[in-house]
């Protein structure tokens, strides 16, 4: 593992600190997307299907325990909680699941590279984990003064994935055959989701403003 | 059949 993916795994864990922190510590969800928290969770059940069959390391395994532990966390506290799902934005997170479950089904089904159900699945997570954040980034436009902990929450996810693409850049170099189409072109959709709000985010940084997100 | 693509990755 090199230095860029490490940081990159960081950052996800970070993103999670962050988000798990505002909700459980200030007793709120507002300007989270319900929407791509279960996003997350289904890309996290459908590509760590192979937790228990496919051993990397205790790393990996660890790893993919604490994102399915975590995402669900995140999605009952928002769901169930009876004082955090007051805080839910549910008339402003109006994103369509289907808009993006739907075409990341087909492409899945078009492209995997085999047809056994855990490849088509992990495909499936691929392409959904990067149009994921939409909804949350839709919210964000419509949400006035978005906190800094939400800020930052985006911002780090937005760097894991950024660190991914220096990781994959990385291996191509150092690493025989190692060539993932599919991967890298969702990875770099998905940073590329990322521009516009990284632009608004490092403006407010500068001008020392509260984040804003032009509608 | 060709290499699957690698699943070290999170």
């Amino acid at each position: 593992m090199n230095v860029f993916r490490l940081a990159g795994d960081m950052m996800h864990l970070l993103s999670i600190v962050v988000l798990l922190l505002k909700i459980t510590g200030i007793k709120s969800c507002r300007g989270i997307s319900l929407k791509t928290q279960e996003l997350y969770l289904l890309v996290f059940i459908t590509r760590y299907l192979d937790i228990f069959t496919n051993f990397v390391s205790l790393y990996n395994t660890v790893m993919k325990l604490v994102f399915l532990g975590t995402s669900s966390a995140i999605v009952y506290y928002m769901r169930y909680d009876r004082i955090i799902k007051l805080t839910y934005d549910k008339e402003q997170d109006t994103f369509k699941y289907l808009l993006l479950v739907a075409p990341s089904a087909v492409l899945a089904l078009a492209t995997s590279h085999v047809y056994t159900v855990l490849e088509v699945l992990w495909t499936f997570s691929i392409y959904l984990e990067a149009v994921a954040i939409m909804p949350q980034l839709v919210l964000l436009q419509r949400t006035q003064n978005i906190d800094n902990l939400t800020g930052n929450y985006v911002f780090l996810l937005g760097s894991y994935r950024g660190l991914y693409i220096l990781n994959w850049i990385y291996r191509f170099f150092t690493e025989k055959h190692y060539r993932q189409w599919l991967v890298w072109t969702c990875g770099v959709v998905q940073t590329i989701i990322y521009c516009d709000f990284f632009y608004y985010y490092f403006l407010s940084w500068q001008n020392n403003e509260k984040l804003a997100l032009p509608a | 059949s060709a290499p699957s693509p690698a699943k070290d990755e999170l």
